[in-house]
């Protein structure tokens, strides 16, 4: 919250759009706004009335540079929006910088996400250091419910909750690296960094990175699911196979390509596997192993079959693992296999567990 | 010795970032005085971006305080 918890102090907040960009149809800019103002409705008793003229308590605009707040705004890219917290004048007024090129996807700026944040200030909610809360001040681009747990709470720390709607289904917190008893959903390599997905979000690591970054995964792959299973990179054909279901993507770097998604059954996988659990590519052999249940497959990238004779057992093949994977990644001779919060160092040469660790060590935890 | 031109270019991007959503003093004041103000207001960000609190302007602290924003400083009093 801003000092002082600066709130409205009537649950009927009036709104009025005082102009429009000429990005976006009138009823699109309409739209993105009311659906804005409904997320927060939907967790507070809060009403918002649209008023066609005069003054309302939140006057939306669209404005370029300085634009008669003496808060200017800087061109395109860089301050997206601002608002001022609920208060008489200029307070709960939400402006956008005309500058910056809206839409109603993810093609440049999404017009709701942004509303959103900023009628989220123009309530009393100030910024939140938690990454997947949609009042984190730097723009990500993300589908579905847009709050997350700290969204929610602030809120309803200053309105309380809203009495008709028991069940709100906040998007989940982003995950803590150092937490104990943290788990992966999926690990790969691109290009020399580590990608590891959790949730809606995925950490980087970089050699040179002192510190893991997180990013949620729509703000830098829209079209991939929010929830990825398994991944790996085929570093000879510069691509990174994501899975999530039945489905696989393919990245080259950080763009999608063209073709994808695939079932995954295209691998020679039988109809019975609905999901994998895990996927790694060992360089020297060529070959890509593919973890379900207690099972894994190897595929042969060069032509591009199921190698015979599988699936196998992971419980005998990799001695002193657990019988389950949720993530593996391979470097120099070692697979790093991920399982609950536990993560096994294996020689793939000497054919056993060398270290036992917690999951959340490759973090720097 | 003097900055280089692009570490000057960082370090002026900075100071506004840190003057716009940090309170990052602005006027006249000691080097020394400017220079303390500079590391604490830095660190303050890097604390509440969960980066790495060196008080020294990194990559990854650059990279953050160039990316897309709401314009609502993330600290202290909204004037």
């Amino acid at each position: 919250h801003f000092p002082r918890h600066l709130k409205w102090k009537n649950n009927i907040v009036t709104f009025r759009i005082v102009n429009y960009t000429p990005d976006l149809r009138k009823s699109d800019v309409d739209r993105a706004i009311r659906t804005a103002l409904n997320v927060w409705s939907d967790a507070t008793p809060l009403r918002f009335k649209k008023l066609y003229y005069g003054t309302a308590d939140i006057m939306i605009s669209f404005g370029r540079k300085e634009h008669g707040d003496h808060n200017p705004f800087d061109g395109p890219n860089g301050l997206l929006a601002h608002a001022y917290p609920p208060g008489q004048g200029i307070g709960g007024d939400t402006h956008f910088d005309e500058d910056e090129h809206w839409s109603k996807d993810s093609s440049a700026y999404n017009l709701f996400i942004v509303a959103a944040h900023e009628l989220g200030h123009a309530l009393g909610m100030s910024h939140s250091t938690d990454s997947g809360a949609l009042m984190y001040p730097i723009y990500s681009y993300a589908t579905g419910y847009p709050l997350a747990e700290d969204d929610v709470k602030g809120i309803q720390a200053l309105y309380g909750p809203n009495p008709d709607h028991k069940k709100i289904k906040p998007k989940p917190d982003a995950p803590q690296k150092c937490d104990p008893t943290l788990s992966f959903d999926a690990a790969t390599e691109l290009r020399g960094e580590t990608i590891i997905f959790k949730d809606k979000f995925y950490w980087r690591l970089h050699p040179q990175m002192h510190e893991p970054e997180l990013t949620l995964i729509k703000s830098t792959w829209p079209s991939i699911p929010n929830k990825v299973d398994a991944a790996y990179e085929n570093p000879e054909k510069d691509q990174v196979i994501i899975f999530s279901g039945i489905r696989m993507w393919a990245l080259n770097g950080y763009n999608l390509v063209e073709g994808y998604p695939k079932y995954i059954h295209k691998l020679g996988l039988p109809k019975s596997v609905r999901k994998l659990d895990a996927a790694v590519h060992i360089k020297d052999k060529g070959k890509t192993l593919l973890f379900h249940e207690e099972e894994y497959w190897s595929y042969d990238e060069a032509s591009g079959t199921m190698d015979s004779g599988y699936p196998r057992s992971i419980e005998n093949d990799f001695p002193g693992m657990d019988d389950e994977v949720d993530a593996a990644v391979y470097h120099y001779g070692f697979l790093y296999f991920f399982h609950d919060h536990t993560q096994y160092e294996y020689s793939y040469t000497s054919r056993k567990v060398i270290r036992v660790l917690r999951t959340n060590f490759i973090l720097g935890c | 010795g003097p900055l280089l031109g692009t570490e000057k270019d960082n370090r002026l991007l900075a100071e506004k970032y840190l003057r716009r959503f940090y309170g990052l003093p602005v006027g006249l004041q000691s080097q020394k005085r400017t220079a303390a103000d500079f590391k604490s207001k830095l660190q303050e960000m890097q604390r509440f971006f969960k980066l790495e609190v060196t008080g020294n302007l990194d990559d990854n602290t650059l990279d953050v305080m160039t990316q897309a924003r709401c314009g609502v400083p993330d600290m202290g009093e909204y004037n």
